[in-house]
């Protein structure tokens, strides 16, 4: 174990435990900007934990990140481990990232499918979905990014339990969703809400299970634009940009098509590096790079919705 | 734990809807026990589908019948899992 957050080691993937010993350490090094709020338990009991970073208030507007709800996509939640510790380092010193916490909350969910993510380490790396028992069926798990009650069961989903596209009985079925469903409803005030996935180089907005744009698609399309543009400014990577159904293909029941439906005007999906040839198993070399590039876009997001508040 | 000795990850380059459609077909073979990492979508987006050694001669002979242009994504996805322990064990030391 890492004896502080400075000497935990961001260029290697970590098992879950580690992952919430580093959240601790985190939490007992900065106990006047990060907290951590448990916000309900996976289906086989383990903890759903969210960082807090907040400089004081009352309910103050929010922006929500989460990663690696789908538990194969390794780098997003080691570059969820990176956003919390960059933020921390950066309150106080970078101008951009102190003016968005004195004004507004951030939310971090770094390991937002913990089931399916020890699983990952223990059993068997490939698995994507949850880890819930379905009645009927000997598939176990179903996929959180279908799960969500947003054109739920609708085409670009899958009805088979074996499928790793399974949407679940019901809308909200899996706790892992469910908890960040009520969370945000109960908040109430969260403005901004960024799902990171990998792979494949996208920075997606809704819709994803119909073909109507979104009322605010111009302004999240010169968003994206801008968020892209500052992540290729580092290293050079190109994103592609645009709507879910146009720029891959059709998904129902996704996260940010609920959150943009509950409100949330910016709600965007990330599918970080790389394109085609390490796919979900981008080596750990990468990581830092990789969360460094992310930090650039979401800092953009981020801004745009402190200064355009809604 | 799962083994994934000789799994290939391949990336098929489908040039028109038909094969699209024909790659579509893949996914509802059950017992093929592909992994699609990057679904079918649409011409000129690339797929990504991890295929289990068993089914690898049988999808390539389907998409080759088909005239469905692929290249060897990842050679064995189990060295690279081994490579990926291998260096986390090296931090944990």
């Amino acid at each position: 174990r890492a004896t502080s957050t400075d000497t935990f080691n961001y260029a290697t993937y970590h098992t879950l435990e580690e992952i919430y010993d580093f959240i601790d350490q985190l939490v007992a090094e900065h106990p006047q900007l990060v907290s951590k709020i448990q916000i309900g338990n996976t289906y086989e009991g383990r903890p759903i934990y969210v960082l807090k970073f907040s400089t004081g208030g009352n309910n103050r507007p929010a922006i929500w990140i989460d990663t690696g709800i789908h538990s194969r996509e390794w780098v997003t939640q080691a570059s969820g481990v990176w956003f919390a510790k960059k933020i921390t380092e950066d309150y106080g010193q970078d101008p951009t990232v102190t003016s968005i916490l004195d004004n507004l909350d951030v939310f971090l969910e770094i390991v937002t499918n913990p089931d399916g993510f020890a699983f990952t380490h223990s059993q068997n790396r490939m698995w994507r979905k949850t880890r819930s028992r379905t009645s009927g069926s000997f598939c176990i798990g179903v996929d959180p990014n279908r799960n969500w009650d947003a054109g739920f069961g609708k085409a670009g989903a899958s009805s088979n339990p074996c499928s790793d596209t399974y949407h679940g009985k019901t809308a909200n079925s899996e706790v892992e969703v469910k908890s960040i469903v009520d969370f945000v409803k109960n908040h109430g005030n969260i403005k901004a809400f960024i799902s990171i996935h990998s792979y494949s180089q996208l920075l997606l907005y809704p819709y994803g299970y119909t073909s109507e744009p979104a009322p605010d698609q111009k302004e999240l399309h010169q968003v994206a634009k801008s968020a892209v543009t500052a992540l290729a400014s580092l290293y050079g990577t190109k994103y592609q940009y645009g709507s879910i159904i146009d720029t891959i293909y059709q998904a129902s029941g996704s996260t940010v098509d609920w959150t943009y439906n509950q409100g949330i005007k910016y709600s965007f999906t990330f599918e970080l590096r790389d394109t085609g040839r390490y796919g979900f198993l981008l080596p750990a070399s990468q990581i830092i790079p990789t969360a460094q590039e992310t930090w650039l876009a979401l800092l953009t997001i981020m801004e745009h919705t402190q200064t355009h508040p809604y | 734990s799962e083994d994934f000795v000789g799994h290939q990850v391949l990336r098929i380059s489908a040039a028109n809807e038909a094969q699209v459609q024909k790659v579509a077909e893949l996914q509802d073979l059950e017992h093929l026990q592909l992994d699609f990492w990057r679904g079918p979508a649409r011409p000129g987006s690339p797929i990504d589908v991890r295929v289990p050694f068993p089914s690898i001669q049988a999808v390539k002979i389907f998409l080759e019948a088909h005239g469905i242009g692929y290249e060897i994504m990842i050679e064995d996805v189990q060295t690279l899992l081994d490579e990926e322990q291998e260096q986390m064990s090296a931090f944990r030391a």
